[in-house]
Formats: C-alpha cells, structure tokens, sequence
C-alpha cells in the first residue's frame, strides 16, 4: 500500500530553461534533467546511474535541492509496478 | 465473405509472411480461413499506412533491424528510461527486452525485402518510445511518453499496464491523467491523439475494468483471439473492451504464433500474451488514417464499433448479444474483429461526428449493506440531462463511478442494465483479490455496451458476491456518467454497404428521429388546443 519512493523528481523552477535546469542537476548530483512538454518549467531530474543511491545521501540532495532560490517545487517520484502484456 | 488469397494477388516475398496468419487467414496453422484482419482488401485499395507514425510506447525498438530500419521514426523517437534520444532495448535483470520490437514489426515490418514478415501498415513509420526499463514506473514517466511529440506521433500503442494478477486496482496517476486529457483534445492538430491499449493478460481471474488505463474512455482497449477463434487463455474480458485482433495461442502448433520481427536482426513466430493485439489494432487504424487523416479519435471508435466483425470469434463463456439500437456485442471480444478492409471503405467517405457530451445522470449517495446470497439492486431514473445544453441523446461510453468496499473485494460482482434492457458486467468475480480494506473508491467502471442507445429512463446497478463463503461490504455512492452526442451520428454518413451496421445504424436512427419529431408537433399541437 505505502509507495516505493524512486530517486526521480518532479522539480519545478521559478525560471529559466534547459540548461540552467541541467546544471542545478548537476550541482546537486544529479545524473541529468529534461524539460517536460506540458506544464510551467517542469523538468525530470534523473538519478545518477549508480547501482543503488543510499537513501539517506538522495533524502539528503532532494532537502537541499528543495531549498534553492531558483526552486519553486520538488515533488518525488512515486515507483509503480508495471506489467508486460 | 473472404475470396482466397490470390484473388488478391498480394505476392510478398517476405518468408514469414504466409505464416501471418492474423494478416490473411487461409486456415494454415490449423486455423479458420477467413478469420483475419482483412488487411488485403485494404492494401489493395491502395492503403498501406503512407505519411502515418505508430509509436510503441514499451522497453524499446531494434530500430537497426533491417526489417524496421527503412520504417523507423528517429525524430520522434525517444529513451525516457535513460534520457536520451536512442530507444534501442538494453540489458535488464529480466533479460526480457524483446516485447517492444516484436510489437513494432507487428506494425511496420517493410514488406516485400524478404526479411521476416510484413506490418500490417508496411508503409507507416514507427517511433520508439523507450518507458518501461528501469526499476519503477513513475507517473512523470508515463506522462512523457503518452505526450510526446503529439503533433507528429498519430497512434500510441501500448502493451502493458498494472500488475495483471487478478487483484490489482490501478491507474493513470495525476500527470498521466492530464497528459492523455491533452492528447485527445490537442493531439494531430486538435483531431485528437490515437490510444491503442492490450486489455491485459490475468485471464478469468482478472477483470480490465479494474485496469485504469484499458477502462479509459480515451483510450481504445483491445482484447485478442487466437487463429481458431476461440480466446487466448490468458484474455481478460471486460465491459470497457471495444475490438478484438490476434495473439498466439493455446495451440501446440509453433505456426499458430504471431510471426513478427525480433531483436538484433531475427524473426519470431511468438510473440508472447496479448501484447500483440495492440499493435495490430494500431496498424489497421493507421491504414484508417491514410484513408482519412481527418479522423478525430472519437470517429476511430466509432469506426471501429460499425466495422468490427463477429467473424468466427467463439466465447465458451459469454453470449454475443445485441444491445437496444441492434448493434451485437461480445463481453470478452467487444464489438468483434477489426476489418481493416471495411474499416478504410468506411474512413474515405466518413463525416467527423457531432460534439460530445457528458451528462452526470444521476447519484445514489446513501450507504447500502451488501450480503451474500441477496442482490442489492439501486436505479437511476434520467432524462439524460433533456432540456440543457448538455443533453446526451446517442451514447457513446457510460461510466458507472462507485465507492463500495468488501469483506473480500474480489467477490464483488456488479451489472448494470440499460433503460434499453443492455445488460454489461462492469465487475466480474476475481478470486484471487483477497483485499477487505482498499475495496474501490470513486472508481470508474466503463461500458462500451450500451453504444448508440437513448440513455433516458432508468437504469439500474446490480451489486452482488460471486463467491462460496459468505462476504458483507457497503456500497457508498453510485454516479452515473452518460458521454455522447446531442445528434444522430451516423445520419449523414454515406452508405455503400446495405448490409452493413452503418445501414442499420443509419437507419434506426431516422426512425427515432421521425418519431420524435412527430412527438414534438403533437405536443405543441396538444398544448396550442
């Protein structure tokens, strides 16, 4: 019942584009963002693409990341199963 | 009515291509001739799928296949599960990365270059849309795909879904939900954004109404047979299916698979489940699409409704029945097979139908007990919303909202029944379902049963338990929803065909429409005396 939280973020700036979104992505260790198609200055931040991100370090990087001027809102990404057909 | 193929004279020197039995059906594979997708009539009327983009929304596409290559949509294509614009399948712990480009040679496989078989629209383009390879799904995931680029990308085809275990309750979640909303109303210019859904592969222990994604309204969910006719056993059925295409089987013959392409370069006679039926009912649309790119996604369903053919479809379970305007439904195969060739004779000349409506009919918001052995029967009596601007008076889909739960959530069983005397099973027994405190909350059951009929007059909702050991539970709220038109639909449709459902059609609804206004004249007589 309680959601798997995945190291996905749904981040959302007050400006700015693409690459200003990529390089807060970065300097919070982060693996790279891309701008979402709908919505105002969404973008997916992914994870690195270490193995498995302790959990504490990623709670950690989200905090900060959520205290940034240029942040408006972070919201993590809840994991789901999916099933082939 | 099928002509053996070389009637045709559709000579493919692909290898695979006499096998693909769910293409032309001349009884190989200890098949049924003539059950097929009929796509030879349309391929001979010129239709292949020119100037069309299906994207496989699933775990990738070899698009360096020599069979895919030629067809493959790079642009707009793209690798949500790692960010980047290669949607080529990679490793994962399951090792099962396959699924997508045996779906996109379903569609799209080059014909005539002898390599493997041939697509069903061999002229489209086919875009990866790389979305289920990493450890969880995310709803920013799913929305991605389902939105992306929805001005170039016509037909979204998608072979998975949650969990089909017999007792999951799942969905679209906030983002995903939006980004389908957008994609009918804005995709292709505004037309609307094609989606094509496998109905899900729990067999009789599970019931696609409670898969969000298959029971959508926006979507198409499309169940499968087998070349005999009779249902793969792992076919879930349920009220929101609307047509049916192929998969492989129960049959011991390795030639009664669907042959399509694999990955790095192979062939394959088996591709596995009913992933399969999506991308094929994406081809036949697609042939739609060439024929008539001004197809909104709502005259897609409506196509698909008067063209789908019971053919030799055969449900050891479920009776095929007409519902109150004659149109002949089945609850696991929906309205029946798609005919291609039917489907792109009646795209050419097909008028975009009238706006839709949506009618909240009613709400039954009192708190009834539920106990074994008896039926709790609640009705709604609705002129439809008559007389307001939002008045629905042909339907398309009906949403039955409700919020019950159970001792055992997967005894519940619910119908509802149509003023017209439609009977669809919104919610069948899943026995595996054990769940006792979830149950549904404001969940939206869909029929596609009811299509065409007069919503006014009562209708009413049967809740009940299906199993051995006596269960209790609580229904809190019944909402009934009505989506359709104000006008007849099909009334100003060219007609070729009178034997066709659109002759049927057409014509019950001049008869309705005579009588009403000759209704309407004596009441304005009557109140004038």
């Amino acid at each position: 019942e309680e959601g798997i939280y995945t190291n996905h973020l749904l981040v959302q700036l007050h400006e700015g584009g693409n690459e200003d979104a990529q390089q807060l992505a970065l300097e919070y260790g982060f693996g790279s963002a891309r701008q979402l198609p709908f919505g105002e200055r969404l973008f997916h931040f992914y994870p690195r693409d270490t193995p498995k991100t302790r959990r504490k370090r990623s709670l950690l990087r989200r905090q900060h990341l959520d205290k940034d001027q240029r942040v408006k809102k972070v919201i993590a990404q809840e994991g789901f199963e999916r099933q082939k057909r | 009515g099928y002509r053996d193929i070389n009637d045709f004279g559709v000579d493919l020197n692909d290898p695979l291509f006499s096998k693909q039995w769910y293409l032309i059906n001349t009884g190989q594979a200890d098949g049924t001739p003539g059950l097929d997708l009929n796509v030879a009539e349309a391929w001979k009327m010129g239709y292949t799928g020119k100037g069309v983009t299906i994207a496989i929304m699933d775990d990738g596409i070899d698009y360096l296949h020599p069979d895919i290559a030629f067809n493959y949509n790079a642009e707009a294509s793209y690798d949500f599960s790692s960010n980047d614009p290669y949607p080529y399948p990679r490793y994962t712990d399951d090792w099962f990365n396959s699924h997508g480009t045996r779906c996109a040679g379903e569609v799209s496989a080059v014909a005539n270059n002898n390599i493997c078989g041939v697509g069903v629209a061999y002229n489209s383009k086919v875009a990866g849309i790389r979305m289920l390879d990493q450890p969880f799904m995310t709803d920013i995931i799913e929305a991605s795909s389902i939105s992306h680029m929805p001005q170039v990308i016509d037909i979204y085809s998608a072979s998975w879904g949650p969990t089909d275990d017999g007792k999951t309750v799942d969905g679209p979640r906030e983002l995903t939900l939006q980004a389908m909303a957008d994609g009918v109303n804005k995709g292709r210019g505004g037309k609307g954004s094609i989606y094509v859904w496998a109905s899900g592969d729990g067999g009789g222990y599970d019931d696609c109404n409670c898969d969000g994604y298959a029971s959508s309204m926006w979507t198409i969910s499309i169940n499968s047979a087998i070349n005999d006719g009779r249902t793969a056993l792992y076919d879930e059925s349920c009220s929101s299916t609307l047509a049916s295409t192929f998969s492989n089987g129960r049959k011991r013959n390795p030639e009664a698979g669907v042959a399509t392409t694999d990955l790095y370069g192979n062939c394959t006679l088996r591709h596995s489940g009913t992933s399969a039926a999506a991308p094929e009912a994406a081809g036949v649309f697609a042939l739609a699409l060439e024929a008539n790119p001004n197809l909104t996604w709502r005259d897609m369903q409506h196509l698909t409704v008067l063209t789908s053919k019971r053919n030799k479809l055969h449900d050891e379970l479920h009776q095929w029945r007409r519902n109150g305007v004659g149109l002949e439904f089945n609850h696991l195969f929906g309205y029946g097979v798609l005919d291609a060739g039917a489907m792109v004779s009646l795209a050419r000349d097909w008028k975009t139908v009238p706006e839709r409506f949506h009618c909240v009919a009613g709400s039954v918001q009192e708190t009834h007990k539920i106990q074994s052995g008896a039926k709790l029967a609640l009705s709604i009596t609705t002129n439809a919303c008559q007389g307001r601007e939002n008045f629905v008076r042909y339907l398309e889909h009906v949403q039955a909202v409700v919020t019950v739960n159970a001792s055992r959530r997967g005894d519940l069983v619910l119908n509802l029944t149509s003023p017209m005397g439609t009977k669809s099973i919104l919610l069948s027994r899943r026995p595996r379902d054990s769940d006792s405190t979830v149950g549904f909350d404001k969940w939206p059951f869909m029929s596609t049963h009811t299509w065409g009929e007069d919503p006014r007059g009562t209708w009413k909702l049967e809740v009940g338990f299906g199993g051995e050991s006596p269960q209790s539970g609580y229904l809190k709220e019944w909402t009934l929803m009505l989506h359709g038109t104000q006008s007849a639909p099909y009334i100003e449709q060219v007609v070729r065909d009178y034997q066709s459902k659109l002759a049927m059609s057409k014509k019950e609804e001049l008869e309705e429409e005579l009588d009403e206004a000759v209704e309407r004249s004596l009441e304005r007589m009557m109140s004038k005396s």
